[in-house]
């Protein structure tokens, strides 16, 4: 794991984060679920709690989706290619690239697309940063800064638990083994389908 | 464009290849230093984009010069791939794959595997947004 440098965190003061969607967007609550659970992966293992909120410009955390050009300087590029990036605390912006086939709900290793992204996977990296996390080499973890198309890679690994736990600490209630009750099922697939590559 | 139920009728979707500069880059497959091939500047704004390349965009040639080899040997540390320097089949795989926009190395700071070790690049490297 890595962090920003001068490694930027949420104050202890803060530690109760609100996220609120670009309203334009128009997101279903089936959308917002997926970033939901994004969110609930990461306060497993944290003393961090994420509520969603309705005011876009008072949330400490705020995602939308954009093409192109989007005004941060960091312009999106079309399908693939950059997929989204997030800013380091405590500036809160998260940008996904509208133009990506994002999937968010079912198997995405079973979409007729090629070019299909799984928006958990996605969305639990990019947390990640806003959190204070920069990128891994270790391929297991969220942090390592690729994935394929149609893969779904969302538990978090020891490498990006020790990270961000070095940041704010360990959640109380956390065992101190896996994210996600079905994490050895999710491995299984992501093995099976890490070799599709774009 | 969002797909929520993946059994859901595609059809009607162009059908999309991968980003259109990126894949260019499969181009290049064998390049090393000392050879010029058009469009390797291009592939240096995405070392640059990502924080391995010093240069200013402004100065970047198709040369496949002594900076150019350092940023890509860095790279290829950082995803664990053999820092050979060359543009080898596995490196352009690496180059294609989606990935998120935040660079690699910031500010010259990196614990990717690359900075666990010395890193001619670190004192003058670009800082962007993130």
């Amino acid at each position: 794991f890595s962090f920003f440098p001068g490694r930027p965190r949420w104050t202890p003061s803060n530690r109760q984060l609100t996220y609120a969607f670009l309203p334009a967007n128009q997101l279903t609550a089936t959308v917002k679920s997926v970033f939901s659970r994004a969110f609930d992966r990461w306060s497993a293992v944290t003393p961090l709690t994420f509520k969603e909120t309705d005011s876009f410009y008072g949330a400490d955390i705020t995602i939308g989706f954009f093409a192109g050009d989007h005004g941060d300087g960091e312009p999106f590029d079309g399908v693939l290619g950059t997929l989204a990036h997030a800013f380091s605390p405590p500036n809160g912006r998260f940008h996904l690239d509208g133009d990506e086939n994002w999937v968010a709900e079912g198997d995405v290793s079973t979409s007729s697309l090629s070019s299909a992204v799984d928006l958990e996977s996605v969305a639990v990296h990019e947390i990640g940063h806003l959190l204070g996390l920069g990128h891994s080499s270790v391929e297991e973890s969220i942090m390592y800064p690729t994935i394929s198309s149609r893969r779904k890679k969302v538990d978090l690994a020891s490498d990006d638990i020790e990270g961000v736990q070095m940041l704010y600490g360990s959640n109380p209630n956390y065992n101190g083994s896996s994210t996600s009750p079905t994490s050895t099922t999710r491995s299984h697939q992501e093995r099976d389908t890490s070799s599709n590559g774009v | 464009q969002f797909f929520p139920n993946i059994t859901h009728d595609h059809s009607h979707f162009p059908n999309f290849t991968s980003n259109p500069a990126w894949e260019y880059f499969k181009n290049f497959t064998g390049c090393h230093i000392g050879d010029q091939r058009d469009g390797l500047a291009k592939l240096k704004q995405y070392f640059y984009n990502f924080g391995y390349f010093p240069d200013s965009p402004s100065n970047f040639t198709d040369d496949f010069d002594d900076s150019f080899e350092s940023a890509l040997k860095t790279y290829q540390q950082n995803f664990n791939l053999n820092p050979t320097g060359v543009l080898d089949e596995s490196t352009l795989e690496q180059i294609q794959r989606p990935r998120c926009g935040v660079a690699d190395i910031i500010n010259g700071s990196s614990t990717m595997n690359s900075g666990k070790s010395s890193n001619s690049h670190s004192s003058n490297l670009h800082t962007v947004a993130h």
